[in-house]
């Protein structure tokens, strides 16, 4: 089953 | 103080209608290169981010940067006291709490001022790391927003593969399954770069939501890498753009 990813999880904060 | 005319309000009716449905509310910053805006939706799986760069403007003056805190509602029902050819003029002072669109229209008889609140947003800036997308493909804006239609009827969740062979969207859910394929064509309406083919799952919702921005451009790009989020972007003519990134499904 695939979940939603977080776009946190790919960009971090600045 | 800042000032930035537009020839056109059309164009900034089509910049808010491609942000509205993905964000409520929004900070713009302006400095004297253009406007920037980013921004995540409410559930932070997707991000925005707008880039108008000054030359886009007929007239475009920004003395000291400053960040303009927008509720896009509030922003859509001003825009909708103006028709599209007329002229637009936005203007702030400096840490003004409020922001300025006065409305020309195009035989200059008639103008409207309107004042709209800022709001004082803490909007948080994600870094967004110079990627490059083993696959990126050019397509008709309007193909896109069909594709992302047509998928929304079958499943919540979109698979984009793309190959040397072409682009391939895939849904499938309880009615059946959907399979559409895009090759790339003679005449360049769809061209097709692959370095190494990757397949990613989508929330098909979003991909739907980013299709709002379909007016703005001929043309839609769209960049996929392996575990990084799509890219979708709309060039604003050729003095900026709209891109929508959107965090792929995982396995559990």
């Amino acid at each position: 089953k695939k979940i939603q990813g977080s776009i946190r999880n790919y960009f971090s904060a600045k | 103080m800042f000032e930035a005319r537009l020839a056109s309000t059309l164009t900034l009716k089509r910049i808010v209608d491609a942000l509205r449905e993905i964000l409520n509310q929004s900070t713009l910053d302006c400095s004297d290169t253009g406007i920037q805006m980013q921004a995540m939706d409410n559930s932070h799986v997707s991000l925005v981010s707008l880039c108008l760069r000054k030359e886009y403007f007929e007239k475009y003056k920004c003395n000291r940067n400053i960040s303009l805190g927008l509720d896009l509602k509030s922003l859509t029902k001003v825009l909708k006291c103006a028709n599209g050819d007329d002229a637009v003029t936005i203007k702030a002072a400096d840490k003004a709490d409020k922001v300025e669109l006065s409305f020309e229209s195009a035989g200059k008889e008639r103008t409207a001022d309107y004042e709209l609140r800022l709001l004082n947003l803490d909007q948080e800036h994600l870094a967004i790391p110079e990627t490059e997308y083993n696959c990126v493909v050019h397509m008709p804006a309007t193909e896109f927003a069909r594709i992302c239609r047509d998928m929304a009827t079958f499943s919540e969740s979109v698979v984009i593969a793309c190959s040397k062979e072409g682009i391939k969207f895939s849904a499938s859910g309880e009615m059946g399954a959907a399979n559409i394929k895009l090759s790339e064509t003679t005449k360049g309406e769809v061209s097709i770069q692959v370095d190494e083919p990757v397949a990613l799952s989508f929330a098909g919702r979003y991909l739907s939501t980013f299709t709002r921005a379909t007016p703005l451009a001929e043309k839609v790009k769209i960049g996929l890498a392996p575990d990084v989020p799509l890219l979708v972007e709309y060039p604003i003519e050729d003095y900026g753009y709209i891109r929508y990134y959107l965090a792929p499904k995982v396995d559990d």
